[in-house]
């Protein structure tokens, strides 16, 4: 991209050419142009140091979390529709097994066409017992009945699947604090999208708003996606970006990295 | 809010007694901000704002039209050519394949099409051609019977083009056909190569990308390589009841020169419209 040794005034114009191009959106763009614009160090440096500061600034580490966690530890997926939460936890539930942790999976979307099935094939490939109900039925009462068994069993993790749903929609918003409220979280994961441009970060706003997320997973980055929604995210909502998804395989689950995730912005 | 902005500047150019370059320039520096709010891709936006620009500076307005009015025209005529002419699908005996990349809304579209169709006295039949997805077979088959519509899938199934071969075969006294296809983007070699058969298999009539209203700035690029693959005749944009504005879509459509036809409204089957190119610009524009 030529943003590293070129002169000052042409490097500000491709780097913010580079951030809109890949999602970072406008207004975090012209915050991190107006942090860069204080300094008079080399440019490309700043730029990058920036960034990853952003990135880094809020961070965790989720292994870790776990590890430490009292058992049964419950985890919430949550996003809009087709974000890749299903997918997601099933990476999830298969990195926790291969880390010796016992896991269920509580389906709660209750509500969309093949859902239930979607996750019990994902459960017998992985070798992860699915909690279910009829469809239709109240996705809170399946949190309930998943986190009952996994005491019942000793078993160290709960993961709960929930529909997609707009964060503009008051009534799934209010059906997803029930769900939170009975399930009592541990850790809501917000699943987004990494083709989303400026709506990730409105997703991400409304749903730690209404229900309070703890971290977040940003899909599809295998596509080619920059996911610089995470930027505007981290810089906004001061969470940390957990994984990002990188393919369908259970195993293409990458752990965050804020030195990689920057130089892929920028290339 | 940016729609505030852009509102704002253009009242100031609608109540100017005259246009200056100064007021003319702002404003569209507001346009700018409110495309690139709507993910409208940026060189894209760049070249949009630069042409209103020029335009605004240079032509006359209309007889009658305020110069103000004139400036609000040429926006609303320039993001309307991105657009291109609209059309509707064609009440007609034919096959129509969905395409696009993963979660987009393409299953779902699938039923709501069916559904469109069957309302308008067609009768409609669905093929499960996505053998990848876990359950794919499943979530349409659950859909097909929400619709009423024929459906054929096969869960065994080793390929993509052999469940289309004997769907077509098996539904061939529907008048439309509708095949569902697994997600897939452009980076996908195999998938790409396996849409580019089926299609040259099926030769439908319509060839619709079906895109998430909240794609940023890499959908003009994935809509492209649909496009070089199979060539798209139009477009369904879904999740329009986000808070999403759809400037991805916007931009693929520029690139790929086809129609939206309908937006998706909803996770319901009936949450499905014909698309409004007034309305939508309006909601870009905050
Ligand atoms: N290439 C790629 N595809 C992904 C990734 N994550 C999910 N997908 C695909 O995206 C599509 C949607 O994934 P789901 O897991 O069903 O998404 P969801 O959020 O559960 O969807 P809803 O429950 O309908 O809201 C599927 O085709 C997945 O295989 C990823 O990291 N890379
Ligand atoms: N709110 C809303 N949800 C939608 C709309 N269209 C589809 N969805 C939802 O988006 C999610 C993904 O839809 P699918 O039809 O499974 O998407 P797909 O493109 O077939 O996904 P893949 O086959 O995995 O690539 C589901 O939860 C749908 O219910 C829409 O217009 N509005
Ligand atoms: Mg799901
Ligand atoms: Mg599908």
């Amino acid at each position: 991209r030529g943003i590293f040794g070129k002169p000052r005034e042409e490097s500000i114009e491709a780097l913010e050419m580079a951030l809109l191009e890949a999602d970072v959106g406008i207004d975090a763009t012209e915050r991190i142009k107006n942090a860069v614009a204080m300094q008079k160090k080399e440019i490309g440096a700043i730029i990058r140091e920036e960034v990853k500061n952003i990135l880094s600034e809020n961070s965790m580490d989720f292994d870790e979390f776990v590890k430490t966690h009292e058992k049964p530890v419950k985890l919430l997926f949550v996003g809009i529709n087709g974000s890749g939460k299903t997918t997601t936890i099933a990476k999830v539930g298969y990195r926790l097994k291969n880390n010796g942790y016992s896991c269920v999976f509580g389906s709660c979307d209750t509500f969309r066409a093949g859902a239930v099935e979607q996750l019990k094939y994902h459960g017998e490939k992985i070798g992860i017992e699915v909690i279910a109900h009829d469809y239709g039925s109240d996705p809170a009462s399946v949190a309930f009945d998943a986190i009952a068994h996994a005491k019942a069993k000793r078993m160290d993790a709960v993961l709960l699947d929930t529909a997609g749903r707009m964060q503009t929609n008051k009534n799934l918003m209010e059906e997803m604090k029930k769900i939170k409220r009975v399930s009592s979280a541990d850790l809501t994961i917000f699943v987004g999208d990494g083709l989303a441009g400026n709506d990730a970060l409105l997703e991400a706003k409304e749903f730690d708003a209404n229900i309070g997320i703890d971290c977040v997973i940003l899909t599809k980055i295998d596509s080619d996606a920059k996911g610089g929604s995470a930027i505007a995210i981290a810089q906004e909502l001061k969470k940390p970006i957990i994984f990002l998804g990188m393919g369908e395989g259970y195993d293409r689950l990458m752990k965050f990295d804020a030195e990689w995730f920057v130089k892929r912005l920028f290339e | 809010s940016l729609g505030n902005a852009l509102r704002n500047s253009i009242k100031r150019v609608m109540n100017a007694p005259h246009i200056d370059s100064n007021l003319i320039r702002e404003v569209c520096k507001d346009i700018q901000r409110a495309l690139l709010q709507a993910d409208v891709n940026v060189k894209q936006v760049l070249d949009l704002t630069k042409r209103i620009e020029k335009r605004a500076l240079t032509e006359k307005p209309a007889a009658g039209m305020g110069s103000g009015e004139h400036v609000v025209h040429i926006m609303y005529e320039e993001l309307s050519n991105l657009l291109g002419k609209g059309r509707s699908i064609e009440l007609k005996k034919q096959k129509i394949l969905m395409l696009g990349i993963y979660g987009q809304g393409k299953t779902t579209s699938c039923a709501k099409l069916a559904r469109y169709l069957q309302k308008k006295g067609l009768s409609v039949g669905m093929v499960a051609a996505d053998i990848h997805r876990p359950a794919a077979y499943d979530q349409l088959k659950q859909l097909s019977e929400k619709v009423n519509s024929k459906f054929y899938g096969d869960i065994h199934a080793k390929s993509a083009i052999d469940v289309v071969d004997r769907g077509l075969k098996e539904l061939s006294d529907c008048d439309v056909i509708i095949i569902d296809t697994a997600g897939r983007h452009k980076l996908d070699e195999e998938l790409m190569k396996e849409l580019k058969e089926i299609n040259d298999r099926v030769k439908p009539e319509e060839r619709i990308l079906v895109i998430d209203a909240t794609t940023g700035q890499q959908a003009k690029e994935q809509a492209r390589a649909f496009h070089e693959n199979v060539g798209i005749t139009g477009v369904i944009l879904t999740k329009m009841d986000g808070s999403a504005k759809g400037g991805g879509a916007l931009s693929a459509v520029a690139e790929v020169g086809a129609p939206i036809m309908f937006i998706g409204t909803g996770e319901k089957i009936e949450d499905f419209e014909l698309f409004d190119s007034e309305r939508f610009i309006s909601r870009l524009l905050g």
